[in-house]
């Protein structure tokens, strides 16, 4: 996270909001409802409490305005810039303006949920500046997320408090959801969800992100998986790449999701039974594609299964132990991928180096080795 | 060895002023005249490296496509970094 400055922040901890004019792109009462629940969300977490007022001049200003709209930042017509505030201070200090040539909405994502743009314009009304977090609220760019079950990041949290402190009135009763960290590339202890190339790069997943390592780069840039698959699930199960089809696989379930590079293809999500998997099989653990062979390796318990791609058929004599046929495998395999002709498949936070043809484990290795820290 | 590599799209004029502008509304690019602007790292590569390292892009100072499609993603209007300040 990062603040504007320990001078910039509200010397009293209860502020006064007044909403200017409205969008027509929703309900009076949607904006309203939109607006409170945006600043509950800061609420929730410091002593900072709101109070709305219908005339004169509030802490903070809420306006919706297009292009030149009365500061020297004028807005940019629809896409591009969504909103902008002011950090804490008199005046235009607090205040808060959406950019009108946008689509707001309530809660679907054919526009630009307004819950989420206020909940991050008012971060800057309280104090905070950007953060470089993927998945902190306070990140520059917008991702759309269920306001219904958003709960705002550790990162934002930390941010907040540390200008404000804690919420003094918790209720121990209520059980509030734990703020949701982003995972660390440096945490030697991570267990991967999935592993998998995409075009001559890797692509590592985790609960709601993923890195991409480029070849020739030291550190792989991490995002949210909606960022850039709107439509895919987060926490998935596994993935695979097929250069035969260029097309991704994200398994979650008893679902398949398949995109030609960041394009969702038509007709997916589909069942595991598309894969030849038995109806017995409720979700798989990793997938990876051997490139020599066309076939998919599918991996579900302590077994796993051989699809042959080209054929659209599961290969007989499937399934087979996977320590049958990957010496030193005893544990549960999390993640598979290939890559230049090695197969890797990860058991928690080690990844088992092999050559497929002939079962030989050649290293086991962390993590680390492919996911740079 | 079959490498697999995404065609990457061309960068057009068009992605150039869009960089230019986005560096100036986000990353306080300045418009270098005398002396400076002779000495020293071209501005616009300093900048361009700057924005790259916020967002966890490959650090080139040059011009890509990963980097123009974050510069296209909608966001905030609240400049990055220092500038903000």
């Amino acid at each position: 996270f990062s603040t504007f400055g320990r001078d910039l922040k509200w010397e009293r901890n209860s502020l006064t909001y007044r909403i200017e004019n409205y969008t027509p792109d929703m309900s009076r009462s949607e904006v309203d409802g939109s607006i409170e629940k945006a600043l509950q969300v800061w609420a929730k977490v410091t002593p900072l409490r709101f109070t709305r007022i219908y005339s004169g001049t509030a802490d903070i200003m809420i306006s919706f305005g297009r292009q030149a709209h009365g500061d020297y930042y004028p807005f940019d017509g629809r896409d591009g810039t969504l909103a902008h505030a002011f950090a804490p201070s008199s005046g235009i200090g607090g205040d808060a303006h959406f950019d009108e040539d946008e689509t707001f909405t309530f809660r679907s994502n054919s526009g630009y949920v307004l819950f989420m743009v206020a909940a991050h314009e008012f971060g800057h009304s309280l104090g905070l500046s950007h953060s470089d977090d993927p998945g902190a609220l306070m990140y520059p760019t917008y991702t759309y997320r269920n306001p219904e079950t958003f709960v705002l990041p550790k990162d934002d949290v930390n941010g907040i408090q540390s200008l404000y402190g804690p919420n003094p009135d918790k209720d121990p009763s209520v059980v509030v959801p734990l703020p949701p960290s982003t995972p660390d590339a440096c945490d030697s202890t991570m267990v991967l969800d999935a592993v998998t190339t995409l075009r001559g790069e890797m692509f590592f997943f985790k609960d709601s992100f993923f890195w991409r390592s480029l070849p020739n780069s030291r550190t792989p840039q991490q995002s949210l998986i909606t960022s850039f698959w709107p439509t895919a699930p987060v926490n998935i199960d596994a993935a695979f790449e097929s250069r035969h089809s260029d097309k991704i696989y994200f398994f979650k379930g008893r679902r398949v999701w398949a995109f030609s590079g960041y394009t969702p293809k038509r007709g997916y999500p589909k069942k595991l039974t598309t894969f030849g998997l038995p109806r017995s099989v409720r979700k798989i653990d990793a997938a990876l594609n051997d490139v020599q062979s066309g076939k998919i390796l599918l991996f579900s318990g302590d077994y796993y299964y051989s699809y042959d791609e080209a054929r659209r058929a599961m290969d007989q004599g499937y399934p087979k132990r996977v320590d049958q046929t990957f010496f030193g495998l005893n544990s549960k395999v999390t993640a598979a991928f290939q890559y230049r002709s090695f197969t890797y498949i990860y058991s928690g936070p080690y990844m088992f180096e092999y050559d497929l043809r002939s079962g030989r484990l050649y290293r086991v290795l962390r993590n680390a080795y492919f996911l740079r820290c | 060895v079959a490498v697999y590599c995404a065609p990457q799209p061309e960068i057009t004029l068009q992605d150039e002023n869009l960089a230019e502008s986005y560096l100036k509304k986000f990353f306080n690019l300045t418009e270098e005249k005398g002396p400076t602007s002779r000495r020293g790292i071209n501005p616009v590569t300093k900048k361009l490296s700057e924005m790259q390292r916020f967002f966890g892009l490959q650090i080139t100072g040059t011009l890509d496509a990963d980097t123009v499609a974050m510069m296209k993603k909608p966001r905030c209007g609240v400049p990055d970094g220092n500038l903000a300040r």
